[in-house]
């Protein structure tokens, strides 16, 4: 009986992918085809249909050795569930809000909640030095303290129009309008072709489109 | 000239929030 259509017979995480489908921005074959990658991922160290925040780490670096400030926040803005592991509901609600398609409200929130590392509701000047300090060290890069101070005192002069040392939703939501470029990494042209790029989803699928 | 860099230019080019690594093998 290996092609059961049987639905309570569907993988773990992809019961209902009508419902995943209506609550994001993907369509089924999309939230099927999300699932081959999720798959990939969530077995590349235990196959428990989970990923956990190693499985995270070598999906993204493709190495496991790698301390990242930027990929625990990730993950951790990931895990709605805040259970240390990532199901695939929660991968695709979070990716949802990746695709090229998605509100750009949506993008502006989570990248804003990315930054405001300590998630008191702005973003302060130390949590910003910590973020310039973590990538220049991620990427070999050496700049003076100096240097990074006068990046981060430019970057406030021009945020914080308030002037009491802290960025807020609303200004970061001006600074990124004014500066595009800023919310580039929050769009995956990917997610445009998951469907092309995982054709295995169909020998699985629940629905014809 | 680095410092008339955004600094958030350079933090969104951290290799951590550069997540298209998730599909590429």
């Amino acid at each position: 009986n290996c092609c059961d259509a049987d639905s309570s017979k569907q993988p773990r995480g992809l019961e209902n992918p009508q419902v995943l489908a209506t609550e994001t921005v993907f369509s089924v074959s999309e939230i099927e085809a999300l699932y081959e990658l999720f798959k990939k991922i969530s077995s590349a160290v235990i196959d428990d249909g989970l990923i956990n925040k190693e499985e995270f780490q070598l999906a993204l670096f493709k190495t496991n050795k790698k301390e990242s400030l930027f990929a625990d926040r990730v993950f951790d803005l990931f895990d709605t569930k805040h259970n240390g592991i990532l199901d695939f509901e929660e991968f695709a609600r979070a990716l949802s809000v990746f695709h090229p398609n998605a509100p750009i409200d949506d993008k502006i929130q989570f990248s804003f909640q990315l930054y405001d590392l300590k998630q008191q509701g702005f973003i302060e000047r130390q949590e910003v030095k910590q973020m310039v300090v973590a990538t220049l060290a991620e990427s070999g890069m050496n700049l003076s303290d100096d240097v990074i101070e006068s990046i981060i005192d430019k970057t406030f002069e021009e945020a914080d129009t308030k002037h009491d040392g802290k960025i807020d939703k609303e200004e970061w939501r001006n600074l990124v309008l004014r500066h595009p470029s800023l919310l580039k990494n929050m769009t995956l042209q990917y997610l445009k072709d998951i469907t092309t790029t995982f054709p295995s989803f169909v020998f699985h699928s629940q629905v014809d489109d | 000239q680095p410092t008339s860099m955004n600094a958030f230019k350079l933090i969104s080019m951290s290799k951590g929030l550069n997540l298209e690594n998730l599909f590429e093998d």
